[in-house]
């Protein structure tokens, strides 16, 4: 992430981009975290849905589109979640 | 995006309000019911679904204003952050529901900055009431983000992208063009055409002709993002993915296909290129490029590109079996690489190695359920898989398997 980014931004971020659908939920068994490289892929594609230039990085302008108002709904299923990982 | 979800199967959907925001002071229960109201007519008047408000606890479409987690797995998080969900057609009990957060200012004919309009919300969650998803398209009310007031509600007008995937899922309400899209100088309508006057009585038949789907042959079939486009002089016919026609009025090609000469009465071949799914175009010794409906810089060019020794080709499609473009010209055919975008060594070939195909084709395209098609005059061939032999049974009559006509038109004295 951006050498700024401050550990709640980047909880916020992640939290965002699970419940969206872009990063599969956390395992409660486990606590298995997120792996950076599935992080940066999924900010990615977060950023490429929104319009915004794909960085990878939670960026400013991510952050501030993670913060506009919009649908509960996820903007990926966890069916494609799975099938992008698996490539 | 979501992988496409169920539709609802009746076209007679119920509604109800059930439960109003508790600042009526912002907004009082008629407007919201008159919100509602419009913002599911918005999509009723473009597809065949009917809704109707009842009183009863039973409606299709419940809709609340509720806040925090209200036990359906979508909690909400206060002013801002999450506004509003509904849940996908389907047989469970909350199919259809909607739901607002009632911690936002919901509001109405507002400035942006006092609050959430209602009715833009509502309509992209009707959206998904009827079972659409989340669409990355900038002008598309699907985008998941809200993107402020969308106007007086009397007068919206969806963005054609939607209008677009609500026909795919339910087709188009009687009497609605398709091809219009509102805002694009170049969709206005065209002046009317004093027939008849000698000049333009040349006009009228190629007029006439594209507009009778169940008794025309056709310049060129392709599938174009999974779905299937015939074309025909100036006009095309789109079906979707289910073989569902989006209308049974032809659009115009130059209307869609934007940059293509205006003089172009026809094009002899189109079909989507593998890898980077571009669609190509063909007219004589003539090729474009599209990326998506807009022409690339740079074309025509000759189709000597290709290395294609002939004056035009009558079909071209993409073979699933090894995803190789083939090119046929009268008895001829040729087997082109598009990864490398270069021809094959050894070609061109006789088509009667193609078992069963006639010869000099209207065009060909392969289709989703693994076989390749080719057209020539009414009819049309099925070649499995990877075979190279017409399967038993065919040809079979286009009009009738692909252009929902019934067996009266298809039969019309044209045929013979």
């Amino acid at each position: 992430a951006a050498p700024s980014l401050t550990t709640e931004q980047l909880d916020t971020g992640v939290d965002w981009l699970s419940k969206f659908g872009y990063l599969p939920p956390p395992d409660p068994v486990t606590g298995q975290l997120q792996t950076k490289e599935a992080l940066t892929k999924a900010i990615k594609v977060m950023q490429k849905f929104g319009g915004l230039k794909e960085t990878g990085v939670l960026d400013q302008a991510t952050l501030g589109l993670m913060k506009t108002p919009r649908c509960s709904l996820p903007d990926v299923s966890q069916a494609e979640g799975a099938t992008r990982r698996r490539r | 995006s979501l992988t496409p979800q169920n539709k609802w199967n009746k076209r007679h959907l119920s509604w109800r309000v059930r439960t109003y925001p508790k600042d009526s002071a912002l907004l009082g229960r008629d407007t919201v019911r008159a919100l509602m109201y419009y913002a599911l007519k918005v999509w009723s008047d473009i597809t065949p679904l009917n809704f109707h408000e009842v009183a009863g606890s039973d409606a299709d479409i419940q809709i609340d204003f509720t806040k925090a987690d209200h036990n359906d797995g979508y909690p909400f998080d206060g002013p801002g952050g999450t506004v509003a969900h509904a849940f996908f057609p389907g047989e469970r009990f909350t199919a259809g529901d909607t739901h607002f957060d009632d911690d936002e200012a919901w509001t109405f004919r507002s400035p942006d900055s006092h609050g959430m309009d209602l009715f833009a919300v509502a309509v992209h969650e009707f959206g998904h009431a009827i079972g659409l998803v989340h669409t990355s398209a900038m002008e598309s009310i699907m985008r998941p983000y809200y993107q402020g007031p969308v106007g007086d509600p009397l007068k919206y007008d969806l963005p054609y992208e939607d209008k677009v995937r609500v026909w795919q899922l339910y087709g188009v309400r009687d009497s609605v063009s398709h091809t219009n899209q509102p805002g694009n100088p170049s969709q206005t309508p065209e002046p009317p055409v004093l027939l008849d006057l000698p000049e333009n009585r040349s006009t009228l038949l190629v007029a006439q002709d594209a507009l009778d789907r169940c008794t025309s042959h056709f310049d060129a079939v392709a599938q174009i993002r999974g779905e299937a486009f015939f074309f025909k002089g100036k006009y095309f016919w789109r079906l979707t993915r289910e073989k569902h026609l989006v209308s049974l009025r032809p659009a115009q090609i130059h209307r869609f296909w934007r940059g293509l000469p205006p003089n172009l009465d026809s094009v002899d071949a189109v079909y989507e290129r593998p890898g980077d799914h571009k669609i190509v175009f063909f007219k004589g010794q003539k090729y474009w490029v599209f990326k998506d409906n807009n022409v690339e810089e740079g074309y025509p060019r000759p189709i000597s590109d290709f290395g294609l020794p002939v004056d035009g080709v009558d079909a071209a499609f993409v073979w699933l079996h090894n995803d190789k473009t083939y090119f046929f010209k009268d008895n001829n055919y040729w087997r082109y690489d598009d990864h490398f975008r270069r021809m094959d060594l050894g070609f061109p070939k006789d088509t009667t190695l193609w078992k069963g195909l006639p010869l000099q084709l209207d065009d060909a395209m392969r289709w989703s359920d693994g076989s390749s098609y080719f057209f020539k005059g009414k009819e049309y061939w099925r070649v499995p898989g990877s075979d190279m032999e017409v399967e038993a049974g065919y040809p079979r009559l286009i009009a009738k398997d692909w252009l929902r006509c019934t067996e009266m038109q298809s039969d019309s004295p044209d045929s013979d």
